[in-house]
């Protein structure tokens, strides 16, 4: 034995991190399962037992929604990406060793094509951890803004996936694949504040537990656009909200909008008020129909334009204000963090409604505005430089959707899938966080 | 990562209010797309202008 001992070489090798990944991948997974499993003989022993019911039996918790698609998405579904996610995220903050960071950091540019000659800190020296890598700036300079003052410009270095109009209120994604706006955005008009505080303040939503998922009644919509339509289309003082929404009216395109067909929206009548009450009164009764989103009623004719901008890892990972807007109100999906890879946009359908999700939501100089970075498993959270109680991609907010599903649930309504928060700003003229075209507004963290 | 933009813009030349509700459409320069599908661009390029 002594002999064994002495003559065996002993040679350590580290476990591969991929593995260890993977393992704890499957011990969530089973741990999920079993869990869900021991939720689903709950429920059935409350419903046998006639305990069930808003009063007595346990809420339902929220639903996670899974996708439909080819083998590899189902695959994917199962996994608990979150988990992954924040794993990914704890393994990229491990500080790396002085000598290796160089090399390191080198080679992930060499992997990506990151133009180094653009990064603010020429010494990777400085960067201990991927993470902060991954978050890092430019130099002053090297992103000049088009001098136009009326282009829309890209929020983030990126490849363009798609771009177009919204007809229908649908979004076409790749290849044909459409979600409609209400599920990336929400149903529901969003709340403005009403007091002034400073600038970057958020009131966030007491009540996000829930709220009906159909639009605001007619009458509500109507009464709050009333006294402020066709107002000067100068920066910042639009029509107020989403009130007289007719997207089409002066091209008579009608059939592109989305409501449903009454008399009141046929083309035929539109043209027959002669006076500008009868027209206003016309246009309240139509803006009862629309959607909280579509386009607002101004001297212009105006339609909803999208554009989709993807960041592959190797991108400058912080986006900047494309315009000078006002984000009056945001609202956070907690969703799940597929990837949003090409290849998965192409192919699961309604990709970005089912992932987490930031969606700030204004106006600019022609009307309505909205921004939403969508987050992924391999980024995990999404940062809002003016918001500071924005938490993406944690324990702490999906515990929060889980209790406010329950509550609606308890009172009998359905949930929203998100929690709202609204800005507010020192000037009341604002009604919200103003943002200038090329500002800093956030980004995309690991983990 | 992906970043979703939802925006109105006009879609055609600017009419009077009577003219353009009491005589339809005017077409002319509104919103106009600079990329293509699968371009790579920076920040601070335009997307497109009105």
């Amino acid at each position: 034995l002594r002999a064994a001992l002495r003559s065996t070489k002993v040679e350590w090798k580290p476990i591969p991190v991929g593995l260890g990944i993977a393992s704890l991948g499957v011990l969530q997974f089973y741990r999920i399962q079993r869990r869900e499993q021991a939720r689903q003989e709950e429920e059935a022993r409350q419903t046998a037992g006639g305990e069930g019911g808003q009063d007595g039996g346990k809420p339902k918790k929220r639903q996670r929604v899974r996708p439909t698609g080819p083998w590899s998405v189902q695959i994917m579904s199962t996994l608990p990406l979150k988990a992954l996610s924040r794993l990914w995220g704890r393994f990229n903050e491990l500080e790396i060793p002085y000598y290796l960071r160089v090399p390191g950091f080198k080679l992930y540019s060499f992997v990506f094509g990151v133009n180094l000659s653009e990064v603010s800190e020429p010494d990777l020296h400085a960067y201990p951890n991927l993470a902060s890598f991954f978050y890092r700036t430019l130099k002053p300079g090297v992103r000049p803004l088009d001098p136009n003052p009326h282009a829309v410009l890209s929020p983030a270095d990126g490849k363009v996936i798609q771009f177009g109009t919204i007809e229908h209120g649908e979004v076409e994604q790749v290849k044909g694949v459409t979600y409609s706006l209400d599920s990336l955005l929400g149903s529901q008009k969003p709340k403005t504040s009403g007091t002034s505080t400073p600038s970057g303040n958020t009131t966030p939503d007491t009540n996000i537990a829930s709220s009906p998922q159909s639009p605001q009644p007619s009458s509500e919509r109507s009464k709050e656009g009333s006294a402020e339509v066709i107002k000067d289309d100068e920066e910042f003082a639009q029509v107020n909200g989403i009130s007289y929404t007719l997207p089409n009216l002066f091209s008579g395109d009608l059939s592109s909008s989305t409501t449903t067909q009454t008399p009141a929206t046929d083309q035929s009548t539109a043209a027959s008020p002669s006076s500008e009450s009868e027209v206003r009164a016309d246009l309240a009764l139509r803006a009862s129909e629309q959607p909280w989103w579509a386009p607002s009623f101004t001297k212009t004719p105006t339609a909803l334009y999208y554009c989709v901008v993807y960041l592959a890892p190797g991108d400058y990972h912080r986006f900047h204000s494309p315009v000078s807007w006002v984000v009056e109100s945001r609202r956070h999906f907690a969703g799940e963090l597929y990837s949003v890879s090409p290849y998965l946009q192409r192919t699961l359908p309604g990709l970005f409604t089912l992932n987490e999700r930031v969606v700030l939501l204004g106006r600019w100089r022609w009307g309505f505005f909205s921004y939403t970075p969508v987050g992924a498993t391999n980024v995990g959270s999404i940062v809002i430089n003016f918001d500071k109680e924005l938490r993406t991609n944690s324990l702490l907010t999906d515990t929060a959707a889980d209790r406010a599903a329950e509550e609606a649930a308890r009172r009998g309504e359905a949930y929203s899938g998100f929690a709202e928060a609204t800005y507010e700003s020192a000037s009341p003229l604002l009604r919200g966080h103003a943002l200038k075209r090329g500002e800093e507004m956030g980004g995309f963290q690991l983990g | 990562s992906t970043i979703v933009l939802v925006f109105e813009a006009p879609k055609g030349q600017r009419p009077s209010f009577d003219e353009g509700y009491q005589e339809g459409k005017r077409e002319g320069p509104g919103w106009e797309w600079n990329i293509e599908p699968g371009q790579h661009v920076k920040v601070g390029q335009a997307l497109g202008q009105v």
